[in-house]
């Protein structure tokens, strides 16, 4: 099923800046801690 | 009066933007370093060597990498023809591209942390058009550009300067 | 009269900041071509790997997977869900194969 900004993150190869990886990582993060 | 207040919410805007593009540039700056500085370390292994790498033994360029504790059970499903990947984790990951693993590796001298001893930062310098060279003094001693932008023209610059 | 010159001077200065922002756009974009011509470069090419040996030593001891796609590929992180130790990646690729490989120094 297609995502959205609230049920996930997106990463476009050649697309999308570092940043996005970044965020990715701290929703993983935050998903670990809770 | 009214304005006044919108003109000054206006600034601000403008000032955050101005502040994010440099850090943009800034970055953009870093991950050409790390790159050159790649290219001429495998080149001079290579030389040294007097033979490519081990087939196999390497990773090009682009790519991202996940990392992941090694207890870490990873269920991984792939399409036939390799369009489509799922990978399940039981534990949290990581993800990092090229640029981020190039840092790690010291590709970009440290000068995105401040800390670049001066041979480094004259190779750093070589590795950039001349415009820029002021730009990696500054972050070799911790000066990032949010606060202090290039002041030279566009026109300054040269592209050839990548092909050589 | 204070008010008005004051946005007059707002006015200015406004006007001053896009244009640096103009200015650093243009920067910008040449520094992103620049790093096109250093990387389309076919000498550049050839000698743009990283080793297995390097990327160990920068994520130590972890297991680790090196993923090359082409082009616009998608990748997808579902949120987590609260309680549940699963986390997934979803990759999607429109163009061409997915290469997916598994570094582990042991």
């Amino acid at each position: 099923a297609s995502l959205t900004p609230k049920t996930g993150l997106l990463y476009k190869f050649n697309g999308s800046p570092s940043k996005s990886l970044k965020e990715i990582n701290n929703m993983i993060k935050e998903g670990g801690q809770k | 009066a009214q304005e006044c207040q919108n003109l000054e919410i206006e600034k601000q805007r403008c000032i955050e933007q101005i502040k994010q593009k440099r850090a943009q540039l800034q970055e953009l700056l870093l991950q050409q370093i790390a790159f050159k500085n790649l290219v001429q370390r495998n080149q001079q292994n290579e030389q040294q060597h007097q033979s490519p790498p081990v087939l196999n033994s390497t990773i090009q360029l682009p790519f991202l990498i996940i990392n992941t504790s090694k207890r870490t059970m990873i269920d991984c499903s792939i399409s036939p023809d390799k369009f489509e990947y799922v990978f399940n984790f039981d534990n949290t990951f990581e993800i990092h591209d090229d640029t981020e693993v190039l840092k790690r590796m010291g590709m970009s001298f440290g000068l995105e942390a401040g800390k670049c001893s001066a041979e480094d930062l004259r190779t750093a310098k070589s590795l950039v058009p001349k415009a820029f060279e002021s730009f990696v003094t500054d972050m070799s001693a911790g000066i990032s550009w949010v606060n202090k932008g290039p002041v030279f023209s566009s026109t300054q610059v040269d592209l050839s300067f990548d092909i050589a | 009269k204070e008010i008005v010159d004051r946005l007059r001077y707002l006015e200015a200065e406004i006007e001053d900041l896009e244009l640096k922002e103009k200015e650093l756009d243009q920067q910008k974009l040449w520094l992103q071509q620049s790093i096109k011509n250093v990387k389309e470069d076919s000498t550049n090419k050839s000698f743009s790997y990283i080793t297995h040996e390097d990327i160990c030593d920068c994520f130590n001891g972890d297991t680790l997977l090196a993923i090359q796609a082409p082009s616009g590929t998608q990748l997808e992180v579902p949120v987590p869900h609260l309680g549940q130790k699963k986390y997934q990646i979803n990759l999607n690729s429109h163009s061409g194969p997915i290469h997916v490989l598994l570094i582990n120094k042991e």
